[in-house]
């Protein structure tokens, strides 16, 4: 069993080692990846060794090795296809982050029920109305749905990817969306960071 | 002391105290309270229990009391100042989220370099140029940064916002920044909710 909070540090531990790779190091201790990430020593090689035997004792990790081993764990190799419903201000902005495509996501598809943008190309994808999402799923086998459409048309938006065949789905919408057990849903408030910060600033202010 | 993931908790609880109290309920258990935000109740109890004494014994807890607490805890009634740095793709979503002023963070401010983006209107704020961020930011004392700005410019960006005497920074560009040691500073990585995404199809896949 591996937790949660550990399952979250893997995404940051990868973009490290991508880093480091681009830089040309071979090797990295568990201190300097520490010091880079904002994490200490202990906590990634207890982290690590529940993946396996990575590194060597007084050498630290070779970074090509330690990269393809926690990409492998993430599935990054796999390529994940990837729709976008609700091309508004935030779906038009996750469509063009670089990033994504960059660790084996790719947008296939754009859907939206908004007339005026139906038709529509970006990025060089087509918009398509809501009413052919559930071939498309079907069809190109989608394999996550990202959610950017106004809360109060979110879970009925979900119904549909539900029985499309969809496999995971990415929520921004603030609201708590119920999905059958054998999908995976990550819901993402972009609130916290602000309020964590406003907590942290309070403290200081006293 | 207060973990940080209590910290990261209390925006969910108070974001779901929020829309009990538009339901209009007066009372809710911390059972409902962690059915609503998947979380189990002992968690809550022990992260509430780290701030006071909330709530009544076998009765649960007052929706508008509580919330009234957690939104003074995380400082939600100062009224925050915010500046956006970096107004492309994703400084443009951030800028039309109606939920942060809600929250009480209104943006003051949003800054720019490239010309064909100055002297233009978003939501009734005109854009300035970068060059007039830090006499901005001293005058109006803006409290919070948040930086939308690609990677390569972000840590020359911070560097000016520093002088300025900003307070707290949110940062969205994939590179590690430093900071000095009196201002917070929060990275968000948008990239780890499709990542761990793929972790969970992954392992469902084997
Ligand atoms: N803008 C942000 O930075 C931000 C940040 C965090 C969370 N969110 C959340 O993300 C969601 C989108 O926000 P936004 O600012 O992009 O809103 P928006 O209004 O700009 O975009 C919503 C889009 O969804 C489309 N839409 C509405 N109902 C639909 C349906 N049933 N099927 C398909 N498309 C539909 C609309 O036509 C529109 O294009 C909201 O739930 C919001 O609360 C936004
Ligand atoms: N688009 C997304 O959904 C997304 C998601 C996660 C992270 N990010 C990150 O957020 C940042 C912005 O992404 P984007 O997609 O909006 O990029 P973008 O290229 O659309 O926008 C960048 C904006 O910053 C401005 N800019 C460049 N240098 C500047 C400087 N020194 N001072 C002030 N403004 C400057 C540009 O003129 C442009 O308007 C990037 O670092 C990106 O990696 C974007």
């Amino acid at each position: 069993f591996v937790s949660k909070a550990t399952i979250d540090r893997l995404p940051l531990y990868y973009r490290c080692l991508n880093s480091a790779q681009m830089d040309g190091q071979d090797i990295i201790s568990s201190e300097e990846l520490g010091q880079r990430i904002g994490i200490t020593p202990e906590q990634i090689r207890k982290d690590l060794s529940s993946f396996g035997e990575f590194g060597k004792k007084g050498v630290g990790y070779y970074v090509n090795e330690l990269r393809r081993n926690i990409g492998e764990i993430l599935g990054l190799n796999l390529n994940w296809s990837v729709v976008i419903i609700g091309v508004g201000h935030l779906g038009w902005a996750l469509t063009h982050y670089q990033n994504f495509a960059k660790m084996g996501f790719q947008i296939k598809g754009l859907f939206d029920i908004d007339s005026e943008k139906v038709g529509r190309k970006i990025t060089g994808i087509e918009i398509k109305h809501l009413n052919c999402v559930q071939d498309f799923v079907k069809q190109q086998q989608i394999d996550i749905a990202v959610i950017t459409v106004p809360a109060d048309n979110a879970q009925q938006v979900v119904d549909q990817l539900v029985s499309s065949g969809i496999k995971g789905i990415w929520n921004f919408a603030p609201v708590r969306l119920v999905v059958p057990e054998h999908i995976s849903l990550i819901n993402e408030d972009l609130t916290v960071g602000l309020v964590s910060l406003s907590y942290y600033l309070t403290r200081r202010r006293k």
